[in-house]
């Protein structure tokens, strides 16, 4: 048996808005831990890792550990349905085909429910190692997005570069190229608007543009986002979910042909 | 532009 109430449901909708054009179809992992997401993109390029703690839940009950398959594009159709405040329940039984989720008005004055059927997914489940960056980047998450956005219109990769002068964002394509540079600065009325640079060696990766593009749905989840850079590593871009968890996002870098 | 490589080039399977 399976129960986990979220007060704040609306982050639940944020977070299969953020996952849904990345990846078709994953296993949800239900432990005492919490409730976590691993998967890769069809083309494994990218992979994603979620995790809900457990203690954010209003709550949580997970007798054993549960394995829900579940097609993101209908799960994301079935959370639309509810506001933006609801309080969201997902149940399932040990052995079910299919997962219910209830959606509470605030006020309690309306209460649905919702039963999508599970599916059996085979999926490889990498092991990630903590890992040593050479440089980590910290930046309002809209200024992020704002960023990949831009560049994509101009190239296809972006050159993502760190020194001691602040972390470059370059692109080149058909029109010419581009080059945005962001300084660290902590000098700003509030914390979110920061951009803090942590830099033990200068770093300097590619990456397909296409896929950051896709890592930024996730920025209605939190204002800053954590990039975590290592030659020849995947880079981790982080997005927090409230003080429940994470969402990363891997991806590996592009070489010289 | 670049060869794209594969994440789990990086990643164990576990």
């Amino acid at each position: 048996m399976l129960e986990l109430r979220l007060v704040q449901g609306g982050l639940l909708k944020k977070v299969l808005d953020s996952l849904k054009d990345l990846v078709n179809d994953a296993n949800f992992d239900c432990s005492a831990t919490g409730f976590s997401l691993q998967a890769m993109d069809s083309s494994h390029v990218a992979l994603v890792a979620l995790l809900l703690r457990s203690e954010g839940f209003e709550h949580y009950r997970c007798d054993r550990n549960l394995s829900l398959g579940m097609n993101l594009s209908n799960m994301a159709k079935m959370l639309k349905c509810a506001g933006n405040d609801d309080i969201v329940t997902i149940k399932a039984d040990d052995a079910a085909d299919s997962v219910t989720f209830m959606f509470e008005s605030p006020n309690q004055d309306k209460i649905a429910d919702f039963d999508m059927k599970l599916m059996d997914i085979d999926s490889e489940h990498l092991g990630i190692p903590e890992a040593e960056f050479q440089a980590i980047v910290r930046m309002p998450s809209a200024e992020f997005a704002r960023i990949c956005k831009d560049l994509s219109t101009i190239g296809d990769t972006v050159v993502i570069s760190v020194t001691k002068e602040g972390v470059k964002f370059s692109t080149r394509g058909d029109i010419g190229t581009a080059n945005i540079v962001c300084r660290h600065n902590t000098s700003v009325d509030k914390p979110e608007e920061a951009t803090i640079i942590e830099m033990e060696e200068t770093v300097s990766l590619t990456f397909a543009l296409r896929y950051m593009n896709s890592f930024t749905k996730a920025t209605p989840l939190a204002n800053q986002v954590t990039i975590s850079l290592s030659s020849d590593l995947p880079v981790v871009v982080e997005y927090k979910v409230a003080e429940m968890g994470h969402i990363r996002f891997y991806l590996a870098p592009k070489i010289e042909e | 532009r670049g060869i794209q490589r594969n994440i789990t080039e990086f990643f164990r399977s576990t």
